[in-house]
């Protein structure tokens, strides 16, 4: 059970989701009504780690790689970059 | 800082540098491990109320509450949401949940940009002085966004989007990975949305040198900083019982070795191991090296962790040689026994001593701080190097400051070698990086932002880079630690920072936000790389002729097919320049290393009547032979007033 989480928990990786902001359809509200749409439109279970509207439009939120090949092909997102690490110089 | 503000020039011109308010109302954002509130270079005495510009906030968290922060450290956040969400929620009993830095890297950086003055301030005795940061006026806000676990992009960006908010004028950011297109890479994605609200980014180049293309954060909004040395040094001689010595350097304080000379023995010839030689955990036999002195080869574990390994292991002392890797650079380091580091052809020779004869022994001399060294500075061999491998015709790094041996505040959580064994504690820590080099341009652009408040992110690094040097004050050009010649505008892009002469730099290249989504277009990014990069719809002009070579960058970067056939390669860029000096009038200069490429300016000279005046000039760059493929040329283009010289230097490639 533990080999078949830690095997699940894997394929789970981080992504950053940027959003067309200007392309949210206008039965939304707000921008974070559609990105939470957008997700629970590939997964029941993500949740946004972070929203970022300065940097960005978009989130952050755990996906598996199917997920999110899925989200990116969908109108609206401009891309779903996988995390990166980064190290101090 | 100690002896970075002598060696740049600070402490000559203190009147250049207001200490009027402008001075203090900048703010200088940093991104690393957190910080030590309690370092005296965090003390706020003579600092006014914080700047009404000010939208931060001092968060709470493990040994962290509001009133770690004052009128010096007037923001602290921490932003570990997406690293908990790879590798599980923080055990608080290894690292604080909070902005406390536990590492000593992210106190080290932020007060080197804008410490404030901390007197009598040394490692164990090593490089003692007045340690100051660069502006040591400015404010500063941290953003932990490093963990022991690493620096999550997801956490970057949130912690660069509170730094918009929060109203920052500087972010230094001493961190980079993979050199993926700006478009893809969530620094440079953050750094263009922050230089959209007019705040100056700067980045270490990255520690991958001294190969070529190995450069990170290469985006043209983001100011690239390599490193180069200082003119201080803390010898340490290797002396041999053929009489020989070696210069070494060493930040080793504590018992020091019995006076005379103790037996000598090879790491690879005392160990078992495959890599033996590399003196790593588990290597050493105590039968083979207890009481003796071992030589180790750089490489694969750190520095210290190898002198870790040699103490455990019973030994007296450890010399630890340079492979080609490093050449000839030293960086010194606190080591827990009595240690020092030689350059590979002191290693090698070494090595043939004690390969040859039957009792070999030696001994290590420690000599302290010595400063006034010349060459200095020489670019460090582990500075990145250029061309840009994202962009071509962007010359990168911008330019190179102090990193090498760089005394700065510490954190308290960890001793000056980081080892879990090592349980001294230090206000001040000595260490080497592009991560010390770019805190260093950081707090001279808020410095520069401070004496003009109206000038823009791309004018306060056309200053920085315009004024840059790249000769000593003997005329011989800088020189590179990992080839003891000259270096090149791919080593230390403008040259080496001369933060007085940024202050009056006469003409700056000044860029706007469009003219960096024209420069995307020049790349032919698509809409959505563009929205991606820009967070908004953009759509490039049809009808318009982008260019690369159109560009306003205070550097220029040729590049001409190899071979290029009969036809002769030209090439023409476009250059706007601001006067924002006194007016006068600017005549060109040239100088080319290679006689392959003819270069013209038109006009020849530019008169300005009046501050903020913009002029052009065109240079052509005409092909006159070729160069074999991936050959590489060098020029320089100076505008000189009698008084202020506007230098940028010229790359040619050969692709």
């Amino acid at each position: 059970a533990a080999v078949e989480k830690n095997t699940e928990e894997q394929r789970w990786s981080t992504y950053i989701v940027h959003m067309a902001k200007s392309e949210m359809p206008a039965s939304f509200e707000h921008h974070l009504h559609w990105y939470d749409s957008s997700l629970k439109s590939v997964s029941d279970s993500a949740e946004m780690i972070y929203t970022y509207d300065n940097v960005i439009h978009g989130f952050s939120t755990r996906l598996t790689a199917e997920q999110a090949q899925t989200l990116e092909s969908q109108a609206g997102i401009l891309s779903v970059l996988p995390e990166l690490k980064y190290e101090l110089h | 800082t100690t002896r970075t503000p002598e060696f740049l020039g600070l402490d000559k011109s203190p009147d250049m540098f207001p200490d009027s308010n402008s001075a203090s109302d900048v703010i200088v954002g940093v991104l690393d491990t957190g910080i030590w509130p309690e370092s005296k270079s965090f003390d706020d005495t003579g600092l006014g109320p914080v700047p009404s510009s000010w939208k931060g906030e001092c968060e709470t968290g493990t040994n962290f509450t509001t009133s770690n922060c004052n009128r010096k450290l007037i923001g602290a956040r921490f932003f570990s949401k997406g690293y908990e969400a790879t590798l599980g929620p923080i055990d608080t009993s290894k690292e604080s949940k909070s902005p406390r830095d536990d590492d000593g890297h992210g106190t080290h950086t932020a007060s080197t940009a804008a410490g404030s003055v901390v007197d009598q301030a040394s490692l164990l005795g090593y490089a003692l002085g007045k340690a100051r940061g660069m502006a040591t006026r400015a404010r500063i806000a941290v953003y932990k966004v490093c963990w022991i676990g690493g620096c999550f992009s997801s956490d970057i960006l949130a912690a660069m989007e509170k730094a918009i908010e929060d109203n920052v004028n500087v972010l230094s950011m001493s961190l980079g990975g993979g050199m993926s297109d700006y478009f893809r890479d969530n620094v440079a994605i953050g750094a263009f949305a922050a230089m959209e609200k007019g705040i100056f980014i700067s980045c270490s180049a990255g520690n991958a040198g001294p190969s070529s293309y190995s450069l990170s954060n290469q985006a043209p909004w983001i100011t690239t900083v390599g490193a180069g040395t200082l003119d201080r040094d803390f010898p340490a001689f290797v002396s041999l019982g053929n009489g020989k010595n070696f210069s070494g350097v060493s930040l080793f304080r504590g018992n020091s070795l019995p006076g005379k000379l103790l037996p000598f023995v090879y790491a690879g010839n005392a160990s078992n191991a495959t890599n033996g030689n590399l003196c790593m955990i588990g290597t050493l036999p105590p039968d083979k090296v207890a009481g003796k002195i071992v030589l180790c080869d750089r490489g694969v574990n750190s520095r210290v962790q190898k002198g870790e390994v040699v103490k455990e292991a019973g030994a007296l002392g450890m010399v630890l040689t340079n492979t080609a890797a490093n050449g000839e650079e030293l960086v010194a380091d606190a080591h827990l026994l009595p240690a020092t580091a030689v350059g590979e052809k002191s290693g090698d020779i070494i090595k043939s001593y004690l390969f040859s004869d039957p009792n070999p022994t030696a001994t290590i001399l420690f000599e302290g701080t010595k400063v006034g060294i010349q060459p200095s500075p020489v670019v460090a061999a582990f500075s990145s190097r250029g061309p840009n491998s994202i962009t071509l015709e962007i010359l990168k790094p911008d330019i190179i400051a102090p990193g090498v041996n760089i005394l700065a505040g510490w954190s308290g959580n960890v001793g000056p070698t980081g080892l879990s064994i090592d349980s001294r504690r230090v206000s001040f820590n000595i260490i080497s990086g592009t991560s010390m080099s770019c805190p260093h341009v950081s707090g001279l652009a808020a410095l520069v932002k401070a004496a003009h408040p109206d000038w823009s992110p791309a004018a306060i690094r056309s200053a920085l880079m315009t004024t840059a040097y790249t000769v000593y004050k003997n005329g011989q050009k800088l020189q590179d630690t990992s080839t003891g010649k000259p270096a090149t505008p791919f080593d230390y892009g403008s040259g080496h920072v001369d933060p007085v002469a940024a202050l009056d730099p006469g003409l700056v290249y000044d860029l706007t936000a469009a003219d960096y989504l024209s420069f995307v277009c020049a790349l032919n990014y698509t809409s959505p790389q563009i929205s991606s990069l820009a967070g908004r719809k953009f759509t490039c002009d049809a009808s318009k002729k982008y260019s690369v070579t159109d560009f306003n960058y205070p550097s220029f970067s040729v590049v001409f097919t190899s071979g290029g056939g009969s036809k002769s390669n030209v090439v023409k860029y476009t250059r706007t320049v601001t006067n924002v000096g006194s007016p006068g009038t600017y005549k060109v200069s040239l100088s080319s290393e290679n006689p392959s490429v003819k270069i013209s300016v038109e006009p020849a000279s530019l008169n300005f009547a009046a501050i903020n005046e913009k002029k052009s000039y065109t240079v052509t760059f005409t092909e006159v032979s070729s160069l074999p493929l991936n050959s590489n040329s060098f020029a320089r283009l100076v505008w000189s007033d009698g008084k202020r010289n506007v230098g940028s230097p010229i790359a040619f490639s050969w692709n």
